[in-house]
């Protein structure tokens, strides 16, 4: 009997355990989002004040947005309801579709923490831009620590 | 060793919970940054921290894609949109539905 | 059959749902089937 309840505990654990790694992921990328949207309007705001302005309105896209991006040789068949509320696009080759979280990764918005790539300097500037309490989890993506494939206690966090 | 399982399982639980709590917090946070009004019109002089306006320019795209190869379609839908992908082994096909205003999509321009 | 519908619009920072279309759109089998037929799919997005 003791030994059966002892196997259940174990089972509990590892399930446990499985889950930590799964919330500890989602909550890095929470602050990857946090960290490439405040360096995002920081550096609009820098280059607002060299430039003395907000460039041209029709040169920026607003968050939240979504891209489509394909082969230049792409044809697409596209059908436009009148008061635009439904589209229907045709492509005649593959396509991807990317959010503005992971364009702003792509831009390095979020200091490269994602691919465990960062300056000693960028470093310091993203941990300036999250909690105190969760600098920890910085540290770790910056030291490549991804939490879906690791051990689950080592790590600063 | 049953007292010694159950001890670690009470860490492990002690651990998820902080873990919920750091998820909601950052979540909530998110949210209040990106919804924050500031972020979506022109900075507001002298504002908060995360003031500014939350944007991307053409350019911005660009730099993350081959331009010389690639096109890049924006979309600036409202919110419960529904996108729907079709089998790709039927078509390559994507349809947009809104139900709370009219969706916006354009070519980023090469230039 | 295998298609996937998401709800979009949403603030900013939505999950890795795209993953799973982008996955489904350049899977190989639909890849090679195309490929025969059309120019060669778009290159992934660049890293800065």
């Amino acid at each position: 009997a003791q030994e059966c309840q002892n196997l259940e505990v174990r089972r509990e654990k590892q399930k446990r355990i499985e889950r930590i790694k799964q919330k500890r992921a989602q909550l890095q990328d929470l602050l990857l989002q946090q960290i490439a949207f405040k360096n995002l309007v920081q550096r609009n705001e820098q280059n607002e004040q060299q430039n003395q302005g907000p460039p041209a309105l029709n040169s920026t896209i607003q968050l939240p947005f979504l891209i489509v991006n394909t082969s230049k040789r792409t044809v697409i068949d596209c059908s436009i309801s009148s008061d635009k509320f439904e589209y229907l696009f045709n492509f005649d080759n593959t396509f991807e579709i990317h959010d503005d979280s992971e364009v702003l990764k792509r831009m390095g918005m979020s200091f490269g923490l994602e691919a465990g790539k960062c300056s000693v300097e960028d470093l310091r500037t993203a941990k300036s831009l999250v909690p105190k309490a969760l600098e920890g989890y910085i540290t770790d993506m910056s030291a490549g620590f991804s939490w879906v494939n690791q051990g689950l206690l080592s790590s600063s966090a | 060793r049953h007292w010694l399982l159950e001890k670690e399982l009470q860490e492990l639980q002690a651990a998820e919970q902080q873990l919920d709590e750091l998820i909601q917090m950052c979540t909530v946070q998110l949210r209040l940054l990106t919804e924050d009004p500031a972020n979506q019109q022109y900075p507001l002089v002298g504002g908060q921290d995360g003031a500014g306006w939350a944007y991307v320019t053409c350019q911005d795209l660009r730099s993350v894609v081959d331009p010389s190869e690639e096109m890049v379609m924006v979309v600036k839908a409202p919110p419960e949109t529904l996108l729907q992908v079709s089998d790709p082994e039927e078509a390559f096909q994507v349809s947009l539905r809104s139900t709370q205003g009219p969706i916006d999509v354009f070519l980023c321009p090469e230039d | 059959r295998s298609r996937i519908l998401v709800s979009i619009g949403e603030s900013f920072g939505t999950s890795e749902k795209f993953q799973k279309i982008n996955q489904m759109v350049c899977s190989s089998d639909c890849q090679l089937k195309r490929s025969a037929e059309v120019s060669a799919p778009p290159k992934p997005l660049k890293r800065l």
